[in-house]
């Protein structure tokens, strides 16, 4: 069950523009039902090489050109994304690149291609058609070489060479476990043709390319987005959800990119702590890695070489939210280990305040995250509440962390990350200074109404609790 | 949450991770603002596409469809003062108030709850087998004062931590609660008072169990709403 957009690669929110020809004159066909009725009219053409799909007219326009055509330019686009045929974006070649149209022009001995329009300096029998695709002086394969894409070279002496264009399967090399694997294999060790991740047939999955935007789920693709032993896909066959697929894995010598490892406390997801801890939140004590009882699992020690899985050490070989383990009691297959502290990933403090540091007029200008502090006089990225007149007691000046406000948990700006406002600084509070303790407040603050409520909904009277 | 019994929590609402599976409780501040643990994130500033809050349902795994059931997507995280343990997310849209979805207040900024208060926890979490895993669980607790609650934990409550009494039975939150709220019925109105983060070990009998003292940081609460 093989989509036509199996032979297409996808640049979401592109459009391409061709700098001779008005893009625009080229039809624009209103009547196709989405992008695979659009791959299915241009696939069986030879003189369509990509097109454009509206995403909210569901229009598609037949390109005869690529982004490595001529006087073209990509250019970002709301309404459009751009399918072009791999066969003539792709940069390796799939089996004997019988279907190569890239546009490598020198052999492997580094000697330029004779057009193959061209009888000079080495006659030959091929005659360029939109079938074969012996364009220009590219190397291609018109007679299935075993050696892949080649052509005539322009050295009379040399009549022809490979071109040394690598199979998709050797240009790019596994790291640990692949997660990281970007290549353009999109066949599964048995052969079978990948499915689209974007696409839910034959197989439906949770993996939406949008919702994983860090694990590149690109076309059809082999990747690792779940922490598998190694790079897999969903198949065309109904009969085979997913599978392995075939990718050499790097020499040993070459390491792969490791998180910073710790010890005592876990950054980001923890998928770097090789601390020793090695019982669930709940207190459960873990199932060793290398025991398939009570849990069986797939995350055998030796197929994680790079996740350390030691002894039943709580660890995070697949990306999962926080380290975690097979536990030893039947009842509960896996669990978190929470307990475990995160690191702190605030940058060192530069500077101290007392109080709550409303009266701190230092010159530390940025936040505890490292960002760039805000202009208190500047209107963007935010625009601010307090500002150098609005609040001139506070001595709003430059950039410079101040606390206009009385915040109690200290000086702050306003970021020059658009998606965050404000923040606290990089400072922390002097070592002699004692905040007043809550505990034993000079005068007990009573509670004297709550938040607005919405009485008829008081679950105590409406008997719901 | 390990030795509660189902229950009803209008305001404690599931966080969904991108494959939709409950990972962390939340509660139910503003309409379009939830009040969970820092704990239940990788980083302040981790890609949420795909993340979303589930409100109105009882159950970890509704069925599509079913009535009440509201899912939001997460637009923004802010992450609390440091220390703080808290993160704020800012929902697409504002949630739909019911029977089913109803806020919670918030204390004013410092309130120290007096000890022997009565207080709730709710959450999906792990039950440790005392529970059914699948509806919404609660169980009562009782505040403590900071002081006794260091004695078991040798000092090292903080103030802008709160504590509830060990019990003889293990009661408490666990993995899957945190985030979830301490709620204390004052005047008349349930109030959140404390956030659930991960302590040392689950519902550990005789041990008093260590929350974020809300109160601490309703000013910062209030001007992540407003900024």
């Amino acid at each position: 069950q093989r989509s036509p957009l199996n032979d297409f690669q996808v640049l979401r929110g592109t459009e391409l523009q061709h700098l001779l020809h008005a893009v625009g004159s080229r039809p624009w066909q209103e009547d196709v039902a989405d992008a695979e009725e659009c791959a299915g009219r241009c696939g069986p053409l030879l003189d369509c090489r990509a097109f454009h799909y509206n995403v909210s007219s569901h229009g598609c326009q037949l390109l005869p050109w690529t982004q490595h055509s001529p006087h073209t330019r990509l250019q970002r686009s709301r309404r459009c994304d751009l399918f072009q045929k791999k066969s003539y974006v792709r940069t390796c070649i799939m089996d004997n690149g019988v279907e190569y149209r890239g546009t490598v022009a020198i052999t492997v001995g580094g000697l330029p291609c004779q057009r193959w329009s061209l009888r000079f300096p080495n006659d030959h029998k091929y005659t360029p058609t939109l079938r074969n695709g012996l364009e220009e002086n590219f190397c291609r394969n018109p007679d299935r070489d075993p050696g892949g894409p080649w052509c005539y070279t322009t050295d009379p002496a040399v009549r022809f060479q490979s071109c040394g264009i690598k199979s998709c399967r050797e240009a790019a090399c596994l790291l640990c476990n692949g997660e990281d694997y970007r290549g353009s294999v999109d066949r599964t060790e048995s052969g079978r043709e990948c499915q689209r991740w974007d696409l839910q047939h034959p197989h439906p999955h949770p993996f939406e390319p949008s919702k994983f935007l860090e694990k590149n789920l690109d076309d059809n693709y082999c990747r690792n987005p779940d922490g598998s032993e190694r790079p897999w896909c969903y198949t065309t066959d109904p009969q085979m959800e997913r599978e392995f697929c075939d990718l050499p894995h790097c020499g040993s010598e070459a390491q792969p990119r490791h998180e910073a490892t710790t010890l005592n406390c876990f950054r980001g997801k923890g998928e770097g702590y090789r601390g020793t801890v090695n019982t669930t939140a709940a207190g459960v004590p873990c199932q060793r890695w290398d025991a398939q009882h009570p849990h069986q699992h797939r995350f055998a020690p030796e197929k994680y070489a790079c996740k350390d899985l030691r002894e039943n050490f709580c660890r995070n070989p697949d990306g999962s939210e926080a380290p975690w383990c097979f536990t030893s009691r039947p009842g509960m297959r896996v669990a978190f280990c929470y307990q475990i502290r995160r690191c702190a990933d605030d940058v060192r403090p530069e500077d101290c305040y007392h109080g709550a540091g409303e009266l701190y007029r230092g010159s530390v200008s940025k936040t505890r995250k490292g960002v760039r502090c805000q202009r208190w006089s500047a209107e963007t990225p935010h625009k601010p509440q307090f500002t150098p007149t609005s609040a001139p007691q506070a001595q709003l000046e430059e950039n410079f962390c101040r606390n206009p406000d009385r915040d109690s948990h200290g000086p702050w700006c306003y970021t020059t990350d658009p998606g965050t406002p404000f923040d606290y600084c990089a400072l922390r509070r002097c070592d002699n200074d004692q905040p007043p303790s809550i505990l034993e407040p000079p005068d007990q603050v009573l509670f004297a109404e709550c938040g607005k409520r919405v009485t008829r909904l008081d679950p105590r009277r409406s008997r719901l609790r | 949450v390990v030795g509660g019994q189902p229950g009803n929590s209008p305001w404690t609402v599931s966080l969904r991770n991108r494959q939709g599976q409950h990972f962390c409780g939340g509660s139910l501040v503003k309409e379009q603002w939830v009040l969970t643990a820092q704990q239940c994130f990788s980083s302040c500033n981790m890609p949420l596409m795909g993340y979303e809050v589930w409100l109105g349902t009882l159950f970890q795994n509704p069925q599509p469809g079913e009535p009440g059931l509201q899912r939001v997507p997460v637009a923004k995280m802010v992450c609390g003062p440091s220390g703080s343990q808290l993160v704020l997310l800012k929902l697409e849209r504002p949630v739909t108030l019911n029977q089913r979805v109803a806020l919670i207040c918030l204390p004013p900024e410092r309130y120290v709850v007096p000890p022997g208060t009565n207080c709730e926890i709710a959450g999906w979490g792990e039950t440790k087998g005392t529970g059914d895993n699948t509806v919404l669980n609660m169980a009562l607790l009782n505040v403590i004062s900071n002081q006794e609650c260091n004695g078991k934990h040798r000092g090292r409550v903080r103030e802008s931590e709160m504590c509830t009494e060990g019990l003889l039975a293990p009661v408490g939150a666990c993995e899957g609660d945190y985030g979830g709220p301490l709620a204390c019925f004052t005047h008349d109105c349930w109030v959140l008072q404390g956030i659930i983060i991960p302590n040392r070990v689950c519902a550990r009998p005789r041990w008093p169990a260590i929350f974020t003292r809300v109160s601490v940081f309703v000013d910062w609460i209030h001007k992540v709403m407003r900024l």
